[in-house]
């Protein structure tokens, strides 16, 4: 899932 | 993990522990808005649910345990400290938060990118952190001699999250199929709120006087 990337984010 | 992302991370953690900083200092609590407050312990409350199923790194588990353990305690200060809570401006602090809380929920459950509860819930801390520092901002217009430690901890708020816009760019050039426009959205209108208050503390700083908002 692309969208999943900022869920790394703080 | 780049350089704009970590000195965001970081002016995010000294915001926090300026104002740590004051509530012990001075034993008080005077010009900061509980409900700004309240509104970040929900914040991270909802987004950091996936403490629990998702392990991203170390850092990231630290800095999100932090942040709930911190803004939890200065809840706790602010409504239970013998000597804090009296300080705290119950009367000028009037901002309704439910004006807030129910648009932004309302926005989550219509525009988000999965229809699950985790994710849900997540976008709709995403929206309400952008605008969760409206009480503070109008307890601020109305607190006479706002104090050191108050206007630094607003202004390193603003600057957190004008720095991840940078983060933003810089992963959005370099890594492939990174796309999050609610985040950006959210972010760059958050940032927005502050301009406003930049304005005045560069003045304040440029001519060496106290800050005040008019």
């Amino acid at each position: 899932n692309v969208f999943k990337g900022t869920h790394d984010e703080l | 993990m780049n350089i704009f992302r970590l000195a965001a991370d970081m002016t995010h953690l000294i915001s926090i522990l300026v104002l740590l900083l004051k509530i012990h200092a001075t034993r008080s609590c005077r010009g900061i808005s509980l409900k700004t407050q309240d509104l970040y312990a929900l914040v991270f409350l909802f987004r950091y649910l996936d403490l629990f199923t998702r392990y991203i790194s170390l850092y990231n588990t630290v800095m999100k345990l932090v942040f709930l353990g911190t803004s939890f305690s200065i809840i706790y200060f602010m409504r239970f400290h013998r000597v804090v809570r009296n300080t705290y401006d119950k009367e000028q602090d009037t901002f309704r938060s439910i004006f807030i809380v129910v648009p932004c929920a309302v926005l989550a459950l219509l525009i988000n990118q999965e229809r699950s509860v985790l994710e849900i819930l997540w976008t709709f801390s995403i929206y309400l952190e952008a605008v969760a520092i409206l009480p503070q901002l109008v307890l601020l217009q109305r607190t006479q001699n706002i104090d050191n430690l108050t206007g630094n901890y607003v202004f390193l708020l603003g600057t957190y999250r004008g720095l991840y816009i940078l983060n933003w760019i810089y992963r959005y050039l370099t890594e492939p199929h990174y796309r999050q426009w609610i985040v950006w959205l959210s972010g760059v209108l958050q940032t927005g709120l502050y301009v406003d208050f930049f304005y005045y503390y560069f003045l304040a700083w440029r001519n060496n006087q106290k800050l005040s908002l008019p």
